[in-house]
Parts: C-alpha cells; structure tokens; sequence
C-alpha cells in the first residue's frame, strides 16, 4: 500500500466522521442529502460481498465492516433517529437516485470483468459511486448556503477521490501489471463531478468567506 | 491470486 492510498483511505474515513460528527452534535441533517447516504450504503454492501469470500488484509476487512457498518448507521439516522428525521428536508432532496441504481446495474451487466455474481456486484457498486455525489451536489446547489460541516464532508470526499487517482498513477508507474479500467476510469469521472464545488470551495477559503455555491 | 489482488482496494 502506498501514501496516496493511504492518504486517500483516511480522508474518506475522515469525511464519514464529520458526517456523523454534523449529525450528532447538532441533531441535525439539514443539507445532507439522504439518497447520496442510501447510495453509498448500496455501494458498500454491494462491493464488500466479498467479506465473505476474499481475505486480503486485516486493514482491508477491518476497513470494510467501518464502510458498511458507518453508512447505514448515518441512513439509520436520518430515517428513523426522531429528532434528525425531522431535519430532513425531502422537497430538497428530490434526485430520482432509482435512475443512478437502474443505469448503474444495467452497466455492470455488459461491462464487468467476469460474469460472476460477485464481479457483477462489484462492477455495479464501481458505477454506482462514481455517481452517487450526484443527489448531495444537487441538494447544495438548491439550498445555496453550505455549512461548515456538510462543506467539509464533500472536500474531504472529493480529496478521497483525487488522493486515489494519484494512487493508481504510482501504481501504474511502479507495478508492472497494474491496468484496471473500470475502476480507474469510473474513478476519473467520479472526481471530475467535484471540479465545480471544488472550485467554490477554494474560492471561499481564499476569501475567507462562508462557502455559497450559484444557484 | 490475481483475483485478490484486482480487488485489493477498497
């Protein structure tokens, strides 16, 4: 494993602990959007199927039971916690993610590495995260305002994403049979949906501002 | 073994 790896594995974990952090110390989870939470939870549960199957490190499955185990508590949250469901804006949160689910799975079907089941699973949750931002940047273009913590979790989701491009080019330099296109080009794209907020995101840090994003 | 390590991330 190597830094950006790393790196890009810890910045994920950090954004899903602002998450929960935003929704425990405030109760609250205005401006998180709870379709872009039930993707991630489908993606999780549909890659790490192979919990079962494959052993491939101590870090990897420890890793995979924190992924499964924080998404659904955070759906958990906004579904039923009584005070955090109350927060929950559904006429915000108006993405037709069933959409993203459909055309991710039906992608999977023709694009995937082996028609197993497993691989099928996997090739769909690869499709399904690259696009499953897609609900929570919707939902922050239509409130506007951003706060701090919701901010933060994007950044850090959007530093995972970018942290791992850098990963598979020192893997491709550095291993001699490193090619997988589904992940790595699916991944280009998942990082590309976060130029835009990104680039507001910069733009307040260097005013020193509260981050707006246009409508 | 090469399958273990295709998914060898997460």
């Amino acid at each position: 494993m190597n830094i950006f790896r790393l790196a890009g594995d810890m910045t994920h974990l950090l954004s899903i602990l602002v998450l929960l952090l935003k929704i425990y110390a405030t109760k609250s989870c205005s401006g998180v959007s709870r379709k872009t939470q039930e993707l991630y939870a489908i993606v999780f549960l549909a890659r790490y199927l192979d919990l079962f199957t494959d052993f491939i490190s101590v870090y990897n499955t420890f890793m995979k039971i924190v992924f499964i185990a924080s998404s659904l508590a955070i759906v958990w949250c906004i579904r039923v916690h009584p005070m955090v469901k109350r927060s929950y804006d559904k006429d915000l949160d108006t993405f037709r993610h069933y959409l993203l689910v459909a055309a991710s799975f039906l992608l999977a079907l023709f694009l995937h590495e082996k028609f197993t089941f497993l691989e099928i699973f996997w090739a769909f949750s690869i499709y399904l995260e690259a696009v499953a931002i897609l609900p929570q940047l919707v939902l922050l273009q239509r409130s506007g305002n951003v706060d701090n913590l919701t901010g933060q979790y994007v950044f850090f989701l959007g530093a995972y994403r970018g942290l791992y491009i850098l990963n598979w080019i020192y893997r491709y330099l550095t291993e001699p049979r490193f090619t997988r296109w589904i992940a790595c080009v699916s991944g280009v794209v998942q990082t590309a949906l976060y130029a835009d907020f990104f680039y507001y995101y910069f733009i307040s840090w260097k005013n020193n501002s509260k981050l707006k994003l246009p409508a | 073994l090469e399958k273990i390590l295709y998914h060898d991330e997460l």
